[in-house]
């Protein structure tokens, strides 16, 4: 564990909170991508399966018990108990334009033939990706709540903390995952556009807001 | 190590 690492967990574990914190307050999911909170419980379900198999820490069992557990907490109020207020209309990117590719490329790119290491492999791809729903949710409606853009902010904070991570242990550890590596520099690049954004707008208390 | 062996990660 170095300090990237740990605080790109802390970042990813503050979005998880921020997300549920507005909905709870709010009583509204208004904004968020029901398709995108789907496709993280797939994400953690299919990596975390591992919580059977080893044991690395009480810290790494901990995490990964609140993200999958939250995960699904999300879609209910989601999909249940704030549904009213879910906007579906603009929730329209099809998963399954996703999910299939990524599954195949599991198949074909991966460490080992295994059941558990292609589940593994296929949640870092999803998860590379995953987030393409909410952001073209957000370029669809042409904007988001500030408080939206502080979950986006810091969930793609994580990743970019994690390549600071890989660069580390590569340095220190002697430690090198390709597929982590490269599928994380995937998910980074396609916050980008979006952080550009909240550095220029919505630290200078401006809405987030896209050209017409 | 592998990284298979090293999913240690979140």
């Amino acid at each position: 564990m170095n300090v990237f690492r740990l605080l790109g967990d802390m970042s990813h574990l503050l979005a998880i909170l921020i997300l549920l914190l507005k909905m709870w307050k709010t009583r509204s999911c208004a904004g968020i991508s029901g398709k995108t909170q789907i496709l993280f419980a797939l994400v953690f379900t299919t990596r975390y399966l591992d919580l059977f198999s080893s044991f690395i820490s009480i810290y790494n069992t901990t995490m990964k018990l609140f993200f999958i557990a939250s995960s699904y907490f999300t879609i209910f109020l989601m999909y249940s108990k704030f549904k009213a207020t879910y906007d579906s209309n603009h929730d329209s990117f099809r998963m399954e334009f996703l999910v299939v590719p990524v599954g195949g490329l599991a198949f074909l790119v991966n460490h080992e033939f295994l059941p558990l290491e292609i589940l593994w492999t296929f949640s870092i791809y999803l998860e590379s990706v995953a987030i393409l729903p909410q952001l073209f949710m957000v370029s669809k409606t042409g904007e988001a709540e500030t408080i939206t853009s502080h979950y986006l902010f810091a969930l793609g904070s994580y990743r970019l903390l994690y390549i600071f991570n890989w660069v580390y242990r590569y340095y220190f550890d002697g430690f090198f995952d390709l597929i982590a590596v490269v599928a994380g520099c995937v998910q980074t690049i396609l916050y980008c556009d979006f952080f550009y954004l909240y550095i220029t707008k919505v630290l200078k208390g401006k809405k987030l807001s896209l050209p017409a | 190590p592998s990284p298979k062996d090293t999913h240690d990660e979140l």
